[in-house]
C-alpha cells in the first residue's frame, strides 16, 4: 500500500508541476511530504512560485491565482485518475481573461477521456463548450430547462425548450 | 460511462417534471443563467441522488429544505425526485445493464427511498455501486461553487482525502 | 444609548429594504431583533425575501443573490452613515449582467457623498467609473500603475504612466 | 475629506516608489488589471497605514511579510513605507490642517514608525485621529475580496459591529 500511494502521489505531483506550468506559462509548483515519515498519514504541502515571483506561501496569492492552483491540482488528480464525468460550478470566476483562455485550452484536452458540465457566467467559457443549456425562470421561483447558442456579440438567445 | 439524462421533479426550484439529455458526443456542456434562477440546484441534484447526505453540501439545514417549498403563486409540494441514468456500456459499474438509472425520492414525512433500475434498495446500495469508480463522496468530481481553491487553502488532512481517493 | 441605537438600527432597516427592493426589482428584505430583548446585546439577524420565492433562509440563496443582498445591506450602512471614501474589491465577481448594471447604478447614486474606489474584472463596471488605474506588472512580480481607457469592444488601452 | 494621494514603496509588490493621485472631482475610480498584478495589494497598503495590525487581512503571516521580498531579478529590500494623503478642508480629522499626511514605515528589524504630516507619533494617535469618523477598523468602508457576503453570512455578533460602528 505504501509503495502504491507514492507512486500515485509522485505521479499527481508531475502532472501537477506540468499543469500549473502550462496555466501560469511559467513558474513552478509541487507537492511536498517528509521523505522519511509515513507517507500514509503526514501531511501533503502545496509549494507554488509563479513566474518571476520569490517563492509564496500559498496565503500571499491572490484570489485569481489561488483559483489558477486549485484548477492545477485538480486536472493533475484527473490526470492521474480520470472520472468519467465531472461537474464544476463557476470555477473560472475570479480568472481575468488571459487565465481564462488558458484554462479554457486546458480544459478542452480532457474532452478525449472526460464528460465535463461546468456553470459559468464567462462569455469565453461559454464559447468554448459544445453545447449550452440555459436554466431560466418564466415563473418566479420555478426553474425551467431551455437550450442556447451564443451569438456573435455575447447574447444568448433560447433555441428550443428542453423540458 | 456518462451522464446520459438527469429528471428532476419537485427538488428545490424544480417545480414540475423537468429533465435533461446529454449526447454522448458532446463532451464539454456548459450551463447558463442569471442569479438565482436554479443552476447549482442541478449539480445538487445530482450530488443528493448519487447519495449526499451532508447538510451543508446541500446548502440547507434539514433534509426536508430540498423539496420545493413554494412560491408566490404555487404551493409547495409533498415529495422531492431526482433520477439519473447513466451509460454502462463499459461496465464500469458492478451491473449487467447497458444503461443504469438510480433514483432518491424523498417525502414530507421525513421518509426516504432509493431505486436502482426501478428497484428499491437501500442508500447502501447506491454508494457501492460507484465505490472505485472516482464519482465517490470525497472525491474530486465535483466542484461546487465558491470551492475552486478549496483543495490548496484546505489543512492537509482534507487535501489527503482527495488524494488518497485517486490511488 | 439604548433609544439612540434602536433609532440607527431603524433607519438601517429601512434603507435595506428600499435598496434590497431597487437591485432585485421587487421582493423584500428586513432586519429583525427580539422586540422585548435588550437591544445593545441581542442578535440582529437579516430575513430575505427574493421576489417571487417563498421567505429564504439566507442559506438557501445562491451565490449572486447572496452577493447581492450583501450590497443592499452595505449600501443600507452607507446611506445612514455616509463614509467619506470606500473601498470595494471585487464586489461585483458573482453577478450575472442584468445584476451588474442594478449593482452600477445604485453605486452611481453614492457619488455625491462619497468617494469611491472599486476594483473589478468586469467591463460594465468598469464603462461606469469616471476613471480607471491599471496595475500592470512590466517586469514579473512588480508592480507598477498607469491611468487606462476602456475603448469600444472593452479593451483596455494604456494611457500614459502614472508613477 | 477625500483621497489625493497614496505612494507606496517596498510594499508588497510595490518595490520601488510608486504613487497614484486621486483628483477630487472624480467620485468613481475603477482599479483594473490582470491577476495577480498587484491589485489587491494597494487596498492591503491603505489598510496598513491606517493602522491595521491583524495579520489576518493583511493575508500574511508574519509582520515582515509586507515588506518587498524580492524577484528572480530583483532583491529583497530593507523597509516599506506608505503614506496617505487626505483632504481636510472641512475638518473631519482634528487637526487645524487643510491636508492632512499619514505615513507607516517597518524594517527588516521588526521595528515600526508612524507619523502625521512628517510628525513622528504613535499607532494610538493614527487610531484616535480616524475614531468617529466611518474610518475605523471594524467598519464597513472596505470591502475586501470575497467578503461581499460577509455581513449577511457572519455571525449575528460580528453584524452587531458594523452597525455600532454607524450608531
Ligand atoms: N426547496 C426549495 N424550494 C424552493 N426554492 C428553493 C428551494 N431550495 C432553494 N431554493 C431557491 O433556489 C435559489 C438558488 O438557486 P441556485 O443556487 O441554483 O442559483 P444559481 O443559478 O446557481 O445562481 P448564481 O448564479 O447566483 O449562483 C434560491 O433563490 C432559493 O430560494
Ligand atoms: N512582500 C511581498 N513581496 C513580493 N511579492 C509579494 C509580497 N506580498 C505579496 N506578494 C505578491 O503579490 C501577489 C498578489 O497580489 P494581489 O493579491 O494584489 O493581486 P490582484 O491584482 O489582487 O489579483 P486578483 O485579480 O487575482 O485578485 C502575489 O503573487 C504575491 O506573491
Ligand atoms: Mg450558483
Ligand atoms: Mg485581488
Amino acid at each position: 500500500a505504501r509503495r502504491e500511494f507514492t507512486s500515485t502521489l509522485t505521479e499527481i505531483q508531475k502532472h501537477f508541476s506540468e499543469t500549473f506550468q502550462e496555466l501560469f506559462e511559467g513558474g513552478q509548483a509541487r507537492l511536498l511530504w517528509p521523505e522519511e515519515a509515513d507517507i500514509l498519514s503526514c501531511d501533503i504541502d502545496v509549494w507554488v512560485h509563479p513566474p518571476g515571483k520569490k517563492n509564496t506561501s500559498l496565503q500571499l496569492l491572490s484570489g485569481g491565482e489561488k483559483a489558477l492552483t486549485g484548477i492545477a491540482l485538480l486536472f493533475a488528480l484527473l490526470k492521474t485518475r480520470p472520472a468519467p464525468f465531472v461537474l464544476f460550478d463557476e470555477i473560472d470566476a475570479p480568472l481575468d481573461d488571459a487565465n481564462v483562455g488558458r484554462f479554457t485550452r486546458a480544459l478542452k484536452k480532457f474532452t478525449e477521456s472526460t464528460q465535463m458540465i461546468i456553470i459559468t457566467h464567462n462569455k469565453r467559457t461559454m464559447a468554448a463548450a459544445q453545447t449550452l443549456y440555459g436554466v431560466t425562470m418564466p415563473q418566479k421561483g420555478i426553474s425551467s430547462l431551455v437550450s442556447v447558442k451564443l451569438i456573435e456579440d455575447g447574447k444568448i438567445i433560447s433555441e428550443k425548450k428542453v423540458s | 460511462m456518462y451522464l446520459k439524462k438527469l429528471e428532476v421533479n419537485g427538488f428545490k426550484t424544480f417545480a414540475k417534471h423537468t429533465y435533461i439529455e446529454f449526447n454522448q458526443e458532446i463532451k464539454l456542456t456548459a450551463i447558463v443563467g442569471p442569479n438565482g434562477c436554479g443552476k447549482s440546484n442541478v449539480f445538487d441534484a445530482i450530488r443528493w441522488v448519487l447519495g449526499e447526505q451532508s447538510m451543508k453540501m446541500l446548502r440547507s439545514s434539514k433534509a426536508e429544505e430540498v423539496i420545493f417549498n413554494g412560491t408566490d403563486t404555487e404551493k409547495a409540494v409533498g415529495m422531492a425526485s431526482v433520477s439519473l441514468t447513466l451509460d454502462n456500456s463499459k461496465k464500469m459499474l458492478p451491473l449487467d445493464f447497458p444503461e443504469v438509472s438510480i433514483q432518491r425520492k424523498l417525502y414530507r414525512s421525513g421518509e426516504s427511498e432509493y431505486f436502482v433500475n426501478g428497484q428499491l434498495c437501500r442508500l447502501r446500495d447506491i454508494l457501492d455501486l460507484f465505490m472505485d469508480t472516482g464519482i465517490g463522496r470525497s472525491s474530486y468530481f465535483m466542484v461546487g461553487q465558491g470551492q475552486v481553491d478549496q483543495l490548496i487553502s484546505a489543512k492537509a488532512d482534507e487535501r489527503r482525502a482527495a488524494f488518497e481517493e485517486v490511488a
